[in-house]
């Protein structure tokens, strides 16, 4: 809570009072100040020496809340090719935009104007650059201004936000940003603050916005003055943190400068929390202008901190930083953030990891999650590109999709951290799906970067769609930055005393308030802990004498930091021992003991279940073949002879072919033509004609000798019947011949003898009295037709058939 | 073209050019462009306007002056597409 401090004065400026983000100077609403904004400046910081510019459709540069801070030198027009960037002015106002965005970064303090800028005393500009057709080439043109005296570039645009777009920095631009951090602020990195993804539309998802994606910008998303989530705002993997806005009804509005020397409350979206943190970024400069580009994120995320911001998916990540897709690493600190950069130092190189490419084609089943992995060691092997701390990571993704509105991807860090890459958009039914399309997270920051990545993608139809038309990934891999040193001693007092000034222990596990206030102490005394360390932390550093306080683990650390984790020489039942992350990992839940996670490493079992030696896999139910041993709880072979059994390995219920149960037992069945009797075991004939049976009787024959007619064995068929082959049977089956037949062929097709009164033709039989009366002509076109070949019509010319022969 | 919306390409060239900025003019006044100058800071880049290819179509540009992509010179090049920006 920052109150009006009696010895600060306050300002003039007629909306001063309405800037409720500031300061708590209105006592009848709930004090929002915890970006610690006037903190910042009573630590005399307000932006000196900094210049700022803002990429949009102007600056109306005689603004009375702006001229005095204008710098013309940090502007430029590129839409008019000119050094005046003044914006179009129409009847909309619609270029107001940039005006809005430059006063909440430098409006002058006290000048009984509109508001108070958050560094008041920075010198502002404006690129002119939206107000015209967006090329690459413009684009690159307002990226790459003047970057030797511009320090921060703030930008609230990006591509469409109509939920089917998916769209980035050109090549000229992406040339730019690189160009920029390269050699821009002296080499210090130009600093590019960027709006997180939103354009005031719903279903989008911004890591289709290739410029709050890139490594190179700081993307900054909202929050409303409760803490609630604007209904505008995409979550994404690549937010770094927040800043008030507006954006809900009943809560309170963001007030700045606008077009026609006017101020305005309507200002509002993550547009304009950019110009916030570039504003805030002003005073950390001012207290540190060696901080380079990756210092300035790296305090970001060290200094922000979740304080009231609902969020459903906060989670810790590796290294214990709370983080979620919505807000980051959280609402930012001004006031810890220029204490922090005052001291900072400039951390070691960055290192780029970019593992091999992962080509081998899924099918993405719809409706289902298709799970890759890759192991890699972050160029352990590469002095100069080994990777230990991460910072930002890149998955780079090719996918084919009938529809990509319907995919959602995760990844999922060795320490186990999840991001949500891509969210699915029901707008949007592009089939090109994406073609080396770079997703990026900055979740798992500060985490191990060596391990086993996970990437899932999940195919989730909005609509019924083509069953046949599946989509494929294609080809993934990782691009892993960060330190191979940690980032030095600023990691020593990584639990910056802001965050836990700001962290009610009220809503802290007990222990970790104990842990945070042991800190605290520590910290003000600034004593080291000097006595011996538990032998479990190795030669690692300690902070305590118990297994709990080591910095690192020599064998395996148990437990994680929300539930208090220790160092242990091997790992407890349940859990395995993962030699390269030197953690306890927990087996499959049927697990007792295990040699890794998946369920077929498992040694011992837990109750009910039984270990199965062939797929060291524990099971409910033996397969058939081995038997439930309970002592050991494992799946003991049954008697060869066996094909089931159970209890013990001789207590048979079912036998393999050629043998025959007997009480329990399987003992060598009797050949063929034989039957089994059991008391004494012996074996006797089947009947005649029976191939084998199970008794004597006649019903006990189970395969015939010869034939086989009306279930009953027979030497040979009667008359009207023929011997038919039936496949897989060892015998014939006497069937039918045709009506008026009484003895066929054994195709039964071929009549060989007819009934009384009937007479053969060419295999049939024919009634004796038909057909001898038909005339010539009609039997002439019988025969001249060859009729005589078909069945059904020979019977209309008998007789010419006969003399057909 | 993003979200499967038709591109959309304007009358503007980027070209990478070996040889620096003389040599830019040169193949901006031979193939009937305006040399705008380098592309910020970018080096080997730069901005050619062809004022006689209609300012926006759904069509990328024919005719003669496509010969600047074949010259020698030319390392790259690429008429410049509309994109679509929306403000936060």
């Amino acid at each position: 809570r920052v109150r009006r401090n009696p010895n600060f004065a306050s300002f003039n400026d007629p909306l001063w009072p309405e800037m409720w983000y500031m300061h708590c100077e209105d006592n009848d609403s709930e004090c929002r100040s915890e970006m610690n904004i006037m903190a910042a400046w009573q630590r005399g910081y307000t932006g000196k020496d900094v210049v700022v510019t803002i990429l949009d459709d102007g600056i109306e540069k005689n603004h009375p809340d702006l001229v005095q801070n204008y710098d013309p030198r940090a502007s430029y027009d590129v839409n008019g090719h000119d050094e005046d960037p003044t914006p179009r002015y129409d009847a909309s106002n619609e270029n107001k935009h940039g005006t809005r965005c430059a006063g909440e970064v430098a409006a002058s303090a006290n000048n009984s104007n509109c508001i108070v800028g958050i560094a008041y005393n920075a010198r502002i500009g404006g690129i002119r650059m939206l107000d015209g057709d967006v090329t690459d080439i413009v684009e690159a043109k307002a990226i790459g201004t003047k970057p030797d005296y511009i320090h921060i570039y703030s930008a609230s645009w990006g591509p469409d936000d109509d939920g089917r777009t998916v769209d980035g920095p050109g090549r000229l631009a992406k040339e730019a940003f690189e160009k920029g951090i390269k050699e821009g602020r002296k080499g210090r990195g130009s600093i590019y603050v960027w709006a997180s993804g939103n354009g005031g539309r719903e279903g989008d998802h911004c890591s289709c916005d290739g410029y709050t994606n890139s490594i190179y910008t700081i993307s900054i998303s909202s929050t409303t003055e409760n803490g609630n989530k604007p209904w505008y705002l995409e979550e994404c993997a690549s937010t770094i943190a927040t800043t008030y806005s507006s954006g809900a009804f009943y809560e309170r509005q963001i007030v700045t400068t606008d077009l026609r020397k006017r101020c305005t409350d309507g200002h509002t979206g993550t547009s304009v929390s950019a110009p916030m943190v570039a504003g805030i970024i002003a005073l950390a400069l001012e207290a540190n202008p060696l901080l380079t580009w990756r210092d300035v994120q790296h305090l970001l995320i060290k200094t922000s901190r979740p304080a009231h911001l609902l969020a459903p998916d906060w989670k810790t990540n590796g290294v214990g930083r709370r983080v979620s897709h919505l807000y980051g690493f959280g609402l930012v600190d001004a006031e810890a953030l220029v204490v922090e950069a005052k001291k900072w130092q400039t951390v070691p190189a960055q290192h780029i990891c970019v593992g091999t490419s992962n080509k081998k084609t899924w099918v993405i089943p719809a409706n289902k999650t298709v799970r890759t992995a890759t192991v890699t060691n972050a160029c352990a092997d590469q002095l100069d590109h080994h990777v230990s701390y991460l910072e930002h990571v890149v998955v780079r993704v090719s996918i084919a999709h009938p529809r990509r509105g319907d995919l959602q991807i995760n990844l999922i860090s060795p320490s186990g951290t999840k991001s949500q890459l891509l969210g699915r958009r029901q707008h949007d039914d592009s089939s090109e799906g994406f073609k080396h399309w770079e997703f990026m997270t900055v979740h798992c920051w500060g985490e191990k970067a060596s391990g086993e990545w996970t990437l899932e993608v999940q195919d989730k139809p909005y609509h019924v769609r083509n069953p046949e038309m599946q989509g494929k990934l294609k080809e993934w891999s990782l691009i892993l930055y960060g330190t191979v040193e940690p980032p030095s001693s600023n990691v020593n007092s990584q639990h910056s005393r802001s965050r836990m000034m700001e962290m009610p222990s009220s809503d802290m596990e007990p222990s970790k308030v104990a842990f945070f206030q042991t800190q605290m102490e520590m910290q003000e005394e600034e004593e080291e802990y000097t006595g011996p360390c538990h032998t479990e932390c190795g030669d690692q550093e300690c902070d305590g004498p118990s297994a709990d306080q080591c910095l690192n683990c020599f064998h395996y650390s148990f437990g994680s930091l929300k539930a208090g984790r220790k160092c242990v020489s091997s790992c407890p039942s349940g859990y395995f021992g993962d030699s390269v992350q030197r953690k306890c990992r927990r087996c499959h839940r049927s697990c007792e003991t295990c040699l890794g996670r998946s369920q077929n490493s498992c040694t011992t079992c837990k109750h009910g279940f039984y270990h199965h030696q062939e797929t060291n896999a524990c099971v409910m139910l033996c397969p058939a073949g081995f038997y439930a041993e309970m002592g050991q709880r494992r799946c003991q072979k049954c008697h060869p002879n066996c094909k089931k059994c159970i209890w013990e390995m001789d207590r048979c219920t079912v036998c393999k072919d050629g043998f025959s149960l007997v009480d329990n037992s399987c003992v060598m069945g009797c050949k063929a033509g034989m039957y089994l009797i059991k008391e004494p075991v012996r074996c006797e004939n089947c009947r005649s004609n029976c191939r084998t049976c199970t008794g004597p009787g006649r019903e006990d024959c189970t395969q015939c000798g010869r034939n086989s007619h009306d279930w009953k064995c027979v030497p040979s068929c009667g008359e009207n019947y023929y011997a038919d082959a039936v496949p897989g049977l060892p015998y014939k089956v006497c069937r039918r011949c045709e009506n008026n037949c009484t003895s066929c062929d054994s195709s039964g097709k071929k009549c060989l003898q007819c009934k009384e009164g009937f007479s053969l033709f060419s295999g049939s039989c024919v009634a004796n009295d038909r057909c001898r009366n038909t005339d010539d002509l009609f039997c002439e076109l019988v025969k001249s037709n060859k009729l005589c070949e078909r069945k059904i019509l020979f019977q209309f010319c008998c007789r010419t058939c006969l003399l057909a022969g | 073209s993003p979200g499967g919306s038709r591109a959309v390409y304007t009358n503007h060239w980027a070209v990478r050019v070996s040889g620096g900025a003389a040599e830019a003019e040169r193949l901006a006044a031979h193939y009937g462009y305006l040399n705008l100058g380098q592309i910020g800071n970018l080096e080997d880049y730069y901005h050619f306007h062809h004022s006689k290819t209609i300012k926006r179509s759904t069509f990328s540009s024919r005719g003669p002056h496509n010969f600047l992509r074949m010259d020698p010179k030319v390392r790259w090049l690429q008429q410049q597409e509309v994109k679509r920006r929306v403000k936060r």
